[in-house]
This record gives C-alpha cells, sequence and structure tokens, in this order.
C-alpha cells in the first residue's frame, strides 16, 4: 500500500539508521510486517512502548537530535 | 556498547580545524579538551593537540555540504554530528546547529564531542538510552558523566587506566599472531591461464589479481610485476580462497580455509587471522557492494551479506546466490565490484558482468586473459610473464609495465 508522509518519514529514518533494510531481491516495496518489525525494534531500543506501530511518541522521538550513525539495533542484539 | 575497532595506539593526536560561530574560541575549545578527557580518565589514552599537520583525529565543522565529506548535514536539529570509525579519525559536527555550553539552551558541545569521539574511538551506540553512546542526545545534563556502560566499552578496547600505564611513550608493538609463510612458494603462476583465486578492487582504486603464491595488479595499460603475496601483506599466506576490500571501513579481508585475515593497507590487525565461524569455511569468492555498503561472501551456489558495522543475523543465509545476481554461475573463483555498482564474477577462464541491477550483461562470459591480462593469442612461441620461472604455456603472451606498487611498496 503506499505510504502517507508521516509513514514515508518513518521508513526514510528506519533505513537511514539500520533499522530497516532495503530489500535485495524483488521489488521496492516494504512488506508491512518488516515495517513492523523495524518499528518494533526501534521502540524497544528507545524505551518507548512496543507497538510496531506509528504511535505519536515513536513519531517525536524519530525527530530528537541525534548522531548521523547507524544503530546497531535489531531483534537478534536487543536479545 | 558495541565495538566497532580500535586504535592501534594509545597515544593519539588531535587537530581542531575550526569551531562554531556560536561559542567564544577558548569556550568551544575547552568543551573539546574536556570531551577527550572523559574518555582519557577512564582508559589509558592520551590526546595531545597539534596546530598544524597531520593528526589522527581530526575535529571541523560543516554545513549541509562539504567538499570533504561525503555525508551532507540537514540544517537545525536532527543529525547533530557523525565521526567515523578507527583507524580513520573524522569528526564532523554540523555548523548549523547552536552549539552552546553552560546551558540547556541549544546543544551542548561537550557532550557531542564526547559522544563522536567515543565513534572515533571505536565504540557504537548503545542501547542504554542514558548512555553517552546512545544515538539520540538526551539534553544538557550539568554534571554529566559517562555511564557504566561507555566506561565499560572503552575499557574493553583500551583497558583500564592504571598509574603504571600512565606517562608511557612508546607505542604498542605489534605481535606477530601467525607462523612465518612458507618459505617455498609455487611456481610463478602465468596471467595469461586465466584462471584466479581472487580479485580485489583494493585501496586507492588499485585492482590486484590472485593466484598460488602471487599477486599482481591489473590495470588499464597492463600488469604490474608479480610479487608473492607474503611480500606486500606479511604474514598472509598463498593460495587464498577470496579477498575483498571495504571502502566503508578501508579494511581488506583475505579469507583461506576457516580463517580471516584483516589488514588496513599493508599492515595486519591485532589478533588475526581470526577462525571463521558464522559462514562456511573454504570460500569462492567475497566482494563489496557499494550501493549497500555490505560485504558479500560466496560459496558453492550460496552467499552471505554480512554488515561490517553491526550484527549481522546469519541464520537467513547463506541465501542462493541465482536469486539476487541473476545469470551468474554457481561455485565463481573470484568476484570484485566497482564503485558505480557494477560486478565481475570470475569462474575459470572467464568473467561475467553484471549491471547495477545484478544481472550479466549481454556478450558475457568472457575471456579473462584477454579482457583483464592484456593477453593476446600468439602462434609462436610462448614468452614467460616475467622472472626466470617459466609460466605454463598457454600461446599467449602478456604486456607488463612499471608496477604501480612500486610506491606502495616503497
Amino acid at each position: 500500500p503506499a505510504l502517507g508522509p508521516a509513514e514515508k518519514e518513518a521508513v526514510d529514518y528506519l533505513l537511514q539508521y539500520g533499522y530497516l533494510e532495503k530489500p535485495l531481491e524483488g521489488s521496492d516495496f516494504f512488506r508491512p510486517e518488516d515495517i513492523m518489525e523495524a518499528l518494533s525494534t526501534f521502540q524497544e531500543a528507545s524505551e518507548l512502548p512496543v507497538s510496531g506501530q506509528l504511535d505519536g511518541a515513536t513519531r517525536v522521538r524519530m525527530r530528537q537530535p541525534r548522531c548521523g550513525l547507524e544503530d546497531p539495533f535489531n531483534q537478534k542484539t536487543l536479545k | 556498547y558495541l565495538l566497532l575497532g580500535r586504535w592501534r595506539k594509545k597515544h593519539l593526536t588531535f587537530r581542531i580545524l575550526n569551531l562554531p560561530s556560536t561559542l567564544p574560541t577558548h569556550t568551544a575549545r575547552a568543551a573539546v579538551h574536556q570531551a577527550f578527557q572523559y574518555w582519557s580518565n577512564v582508559a589509558p589514552l592520551t590526546f595531545r593537540e597539534v596546530q598544524a599537520g597531520r593528526a589522527d583525529i581530526r575535529l571541523s565543522f560543516h554545513g549541509r555540504k562539504s567538499l570533504y565529506c561525503s555525508k551532507n548535514f540537514d540544517g537545525p536539529g536532527r543529525v547533530l554530528a557523525h565521526a567515523d570509525i578507527p583507524e580513520l579519525g573524522s569528526v564532523h559536527f554540523d555548523e548549523d546547529e547552536l552549539w552552546t555550553e553552560g546551558t540547556y539552551r541549544g546543544v551542548n558541545l561537550r557532550i557531542i564531542a564526547a559522544h563522536e569521539l567515543g565513534h572515533a574511538l571505536g565504540l557504537g551506540h548503545s542501547r542504554y538510552t542514558q548512555a553517552l553512546m546512545a544515538p539520540v542526545y538526551a539534553g544538557y545534563r550539568p554534571y554529566f558523566k559517562l555511564h557504566p556502560d561507555d566506561v565499560a566499552g572503552i575499557q574493553a578496547l583500551y583497558g583500564k587506566k592504571s598509574p603504571e600505564i600512565e606517562g608511557e611513550e612508546e607505542e604498542e608493538a605489534e605481535l606477530p599472531t601467525v607462523p612465518p609463510v612458507p618459505t617455498q612458494p609455487s611456481p610463478m603462476p602465468d596471467p595469461c591461464s586465466g584462471d584466479l583465486d581472487a580479485m580485489m578492487l583494493g585501496p586507492h582504486g588499485k585492482t590486484y589479481a590472485f593466484k598460488g603464491d602471487y599477486v599482481w595488479t591489473v590495470t588499464e595499460s597492463g600488469l604490474g610485476p608479480l610479487f608473492r603475496v607474503s611480500a606486500l601483506w606479511e604474514g598472509l599466506p598463498g593460495n587464498l580462497d577470496a579477498a575483498v576490500y571495504s571502502p566503508r571501513t578501508q579494511q581488506i579481508y583475505f579469507f583461506k580455509g576457516d580463517k580471516v585475515w584483516c589488514y588496513m593497507n599493508f599492515r595486519m590487525n591485532r589478533g588475526y587471522p581470526k577462525k571463521l565461524n558464522r559462514v562456511g569455511p573454504s570460500l569462492d569468492a567475497a566482494l563489496y557492494w557499494p550501493l549497500n555498503q555490505k560485504v558479500f561472501l560466496f560459496k558453492g551456489s550460496g552467499y552471505w551479506q554480512w554488515d561490517e558495522l553491526a550484527p549481522t543475523d546469519f541464520s537467513r543465509y547463506p541465501k542462493p546466490i541465482k536469486g539476487l545476481f541473476t545469470g551468474v554461475p554457481d561455485q565463481p573463483s573470484a568476484a570484485m565490484s566497482w564503485r558505480d555498482g557494477r560486478v565481475d564474477f570470475f569462474k575459470g577462464k572467464h568473467y561475467w558482468r553484471l549491471n547495477r541491477q545484478l544481472q550479466v550483461e549481454k556478450g558475457y562470459p568472457r575471456d579473462i586473459a584477454q579482457n583483464w591480462m592484456h593477453c593476446r593469442s600468439q602462434t609462436s612461441d610462448h614468452t614467460p610473464a616475467s622472472g626466470d620461472t617459466p609460466a605454463s604455456a598457454t600461446g599467449t603472451t602478456v604486456d607488463t609495465i612499471s608496477s604501480p606498487m612500486d610506491t606502495t611498496l616503497n
């Protein structure tokens, strides 16, 4: 499904900081479950309630000033 | 904490190339000096400022675009700064931020500088949101101090600070970690035979071909002379499985059997060779793909994708080569990529060129000897490639040129 501006901004953030990887095989679209997993990882690493949804707290967190380097977090490292 | 690399010395120099306009010079300089001190207080590191010439760590402020940095900044807010990992040493701050000291307004230069120096010293981002190395700026703290996770991270890299180590001037000696390479090399290979152990687009854009105990450079105008592999990379054996250079980290990885060797230029990194644990032994080939900045490792019909700077979940690999690299044979003997994203695979006497969509271009496979090694078909006697060891007779000759490697050997 087409993403709205807020969702697109969030996906760009997740891509830029290493939470989401552009699929090498197949199409350029992300599967919703991949985006949800990346959002969950971001929320967990940010000590936010983990919903996998782009809620207000997650958006605010993504707008906070930060370092330009990627984050190393994924579900495996968080475990 | 996450470790991204380390300096092979503990006494480092730094240079402040410019300062922000939002702070008095002495205040900004004091903030940067204090940032270094956070780390030298807990680890046996010393930092000496230099006013001119080359320094290990170089701090500067630049705007949205810079001639000297490929990573743009984004104006006020969002990205504040970035830094390179060891042993590169660049630390850049966004000059559009309101850099401050001693106030809750703006962005505290001391804390951000300390964070970026953490990267420059080898630390990645911490998952503790209160740690200095957390990715998000937590704001000004008047009584700032390092989080235990920051301290544990830096001490994992450089050890704990102890009075005995203070004042030591000498650099760490590099301990040999591998037995000497056997002195009897295999016969000098003939570049015109076509088949290769490995190919690599190395530092400074030089292309290296590996076969048996030898390596040579390949340019558009000819080949460099053949050198023993161990003459260029001390401690490295011949008959390699694969070689790959990562411009992202400036590391060169060599693979043979169940081991990996890691070099920066021609110097082996401490602790190598290491055992290959998470990917299979006896790899076929390796390449760095600039479009996603990942290292790809190939074996049989499968590949692994490896991110050097983040933990990689290898449980999803190997994946089938054919699923990503369309038209490529299994068990390639070598592979390399170009800066524009094109990729070449080598197998036997042929090579396949892939476009940026990773599909084999029309007209491939082509002949390695003719198109890479400057060999031409010949009906008369064969001329050996170089040296006095006869190369195998292939019915081709090779054009050699003065070595582009001479300067690096010097």
